[in-house]
């Protein structure tokens, strides 16, 4: 390995980062996760973290852009460099550039992730079975409405399971739109335009209106890239034209005649001859997250490596289960020395709890409340909530912000932020609860307290308890393994959080709401989709992953990222 | 079998990446990830700089250290990669 001249390193371990922009080429929640991906390669192996800011300056501010995106180092179009950063320093130092001319994949072709449909967002299976014929890639055959979709499974006629495709039709990517599908036609600068263009742009991006006048609305957004659409050349995101004529001859296949490099290309119009359109076909593409993980090596002090198996090698190659090499590994902690492992913990004796279980239709309280059992969980003598990184759930409880964690629990008042009371055992006060908790929420018109852990949950009215019912009970699917935070909202309804999605729970109806689940990333832009605490606090919501936060005030705008611990619970 | 293979090149409106010569291309990618640019500063640049270069380049790729331009490394050189440097100046 080796390292930046001077041993060029970060002067601190809590490094930050912000992604500016987003490729057409994969869904943003992919590019976000290999991203996190990538830090997190290099955070196994060092004291370093890295906390993702939405605005303000970064660290390490993540950009794509192609040729000349503003340094002194152009991108080169299609292939030959990938992307380049900058070691560690302020300023355009310790930024990381993608060259967006590149097909930014997982590394095995087009990874596309679904929207709507019944699969809950996952990615196409490709290839896969409708009517008896096998795709390779999105189609539109079936539908109407132009809608490109796939099947999540690989076989449609029997399972069912579909998604759609990343279109234009279907929403856009940054801008000015909130997402918004483009609207066809509409007019730019007098002209009217049926598909998404370049024009007005500098950078090859193509966009569209979301209105039918960009001149009178001036709403916009940038648009997705279709999985069959070309990459590069001068028709950036149409589809091949399939056959097509090249030198009078006729091609019904991507071709690398007519070039010295032996790339593939298409004509995206009938008529390479005639009308000189073209692009690059879709290929495996390029690993962001193994891209970025080498950039990302050379944003906290690396330079290129000579070991060809190394991360820090000069080429691209794609792997399929990445490690990070030992020549990697001495790089990096002989910056920033290793991780140092948390204490080990003894581990604790598991408590019985003998809880009622109840199968009514209603959630009233009927039984007594059932004798606490006994626990055998001890309160840990160094059981300090700043000494917590994680908890299981946290709440408003009675105007008290409540923090459970592995059988425990802290009070903390909402009038005086860091008066820490704790920890309880939760068997004491809620006998009927396992010691994980995973979501909670106190119904504001009952003063019911809702226990969610794994697929089961308990209602408190005072001492009472109903309980463990399933999940299935409020209308959950059977896939959903937990809920992991909950929002009350006005009007008896309460948002439930469990993994990318969201949905509406009538408390009073006991049932989710038509309609969802949603995903979190549309309606609660810039936070991350991996949270495990959902919580709303003096009116802001919070988000939690790990030991961070990002809040959300009330006009859904992420205002602040920071430490729970320091920020909210004011922990010295 | 029977079509003959094509070997008219064209320019591709829009493409970005010109039709050099090997030569070019090479000279090119040693000065610019950091194997010619020392040699070029002092004014020195010579076959025997790019030979010098080419042997680096070879070495730091595992190639056989020729000092050539032989087509294992052209081919080497026209691999995807990062644009960062591999020579510190």
């Amino acid at each position: 390995y080796q390292t930046f001249e001077g041993d060029l390193k970060w002067d601190h371990t809590d490094i930050t980062y912000r992604i500016l922009n987003y490729s057409p080429d994969m869904e943003a929640s992919l590019i976000d996760d290999a991203f996190a991906r990538a830090f997190k390669v290099w955070s196994d192996v060092t004291p370093l973290t890295f906390t993702r800011l939405y605005d303000g300056t970064a660290d390490i501010m993540v950009s794509f852009g192609k040729a000349d995106h503003g340094d002194p180092y152009p991108f080169d179009g299609k292939d030959g460099l990938l992307a380049h950063a900058y070691p560690p320093g302020e300023g355009m130092q310790g930024d990381a550039h993608f060259d967006d001319d590149e097909f930014w994949t997982l590394g095995t072709g087009p990874a596309v992730k679904t929207r709507y449909g019944n699969a809950e967002g996952a990615m196409c299976n490709f290839p896969f079975i409708f009517e008896g014929k096998s795709y390779s890639s999105c189609t539109t055959e079936g539908r109407t409405d132009n809608l490109p979709w796939c099947a999540t499974t690989a076989n449609y006629d029997k399972d069912k399971k579909f998604g759609f495709c990343p279109s234009e039709l279907l929403y856009t990517i940054g801008g000015n739109s909130d997402g918004e599908p483009c609207v066809f036609p509409f007019v730019f600068l007098g002209e009217t335009y049926n598909g998404c263009t370049t024009d007005g742009r500098s950078d090859g991006y193509r966009w569209c209106a979301t209105t039918s006048s960009f001149d009178s609305d001036k709403k916009f957004g940038f648009c997705p890239s279709r999985d069959t659409a070309v990459i590069g050349g001068n028709s950036e995101g149409e589809p091949c034209h399939f056959p097509f004529k090249f030198m009078d001859e006729t091609y019904h296949s991507c071709t690398s005649d007519g070039r010295n490099d032996g790339k593939l290309w298409c004509a995206t119009t009938d008529d390479y001859d005639d009308d000189k359109k073209w692009g690059f076909c879709p290929d495996q593409g390029y690993s962001l997250f193994l891209v970025a993980a080498h950039e990302f090596g050379h944003a906290l002090g690396l330079e290129h490596s000579n070991i060809r198996e190394a991360l820090m090698f000069p080429m691209y190659k794609y792997v399929k289960d990445f490690s990070l090499h030992s020549d990697d590994v001495e790089g990096i902690q002989y910056l920033y020395g290793s991780r140092q492992k948390p204490d080990p913990i003894p581990p604790q004796p598991t408590t019985t709890i003998v809880s009622p279980v109840t199968d009514e239709e209603t959630l009233e309280p009927t039984s007594t409340p059932t004798p606490p059992p006994v626990t055998t969980v001890p309160i840990h003598p160094s059981s300090d909530a700043c000494q917590v990184d994680k908890f299981d759930c946290i709440t408003e409880i009675k105007g008290e912000l409540h923090l459970f964690k592995d059988g425990q629990y802290w009070r903390m008042s909402s009038e005086r932020d860091g008066d820490i009371q704790g920890p309880y055992r939760i068997s004491e006060r809620w006998p009927a609860l396992p010691d994980t908790i995973d979501a909670a929420f106190e119904d504001l018109l009952t003063k019911k307290i809702y226990f969610f852990s794994g697929r089961r949950f308990w209602v408190y009215t005072g001492p009472n308890v109903l309980g463990p019912r399933s999940l299935e009970k409020l209308g959950f699917k059977s896939n959903v393994e937990r809920i992991e935070g909950a929002l009350p909202r006005t009007k008896g309804k309460v948002l439930l959080f469990s993994g990318e999605n969201y949905w509406r729970l009538d408390v009073k109806a006991q049932l989710v709401d038509r309609g969802y689940p949603r995903y979190i990333d549309l309606a609660f832009g810039g936070v991350p989709v991996d949270a495990h605490d959902v919580f709303l606090h003096k009116g802001n919501i919070y988000f939690c992953r790990d030991r961070f936060y990002w809040r959300m005030n009330s006009r859904r705008q992420v205002d602040r990222v920071g430490y729970l611990k320091y920020d909210v619970l004011k922990c010295p | 079998f029977g079509r003959p293979l094509k070997s008219v090149f064209i320019t591709f409106p829009g493409d970005i990446i010109r039709n050099t010569t090997d030569r070019e291309f090479a000279d090119s990618y040693l000065e610019r990830f950091g194997y010619l640019s020392v040699q070029k500063r002092s004014g020195l640049q010579s076959a025997t700089s790019t030979s010098k270069a080419l042997k680096r380049l070879q070495r730091n790729l595992g190639l056989e250290e020729t000092g050539q331009l032989d087509e294992a490394t052209i081919e080497a050189m026209k691999q995807p990669r990062c644009g960062v440097p591999d020579v510190r100046n």
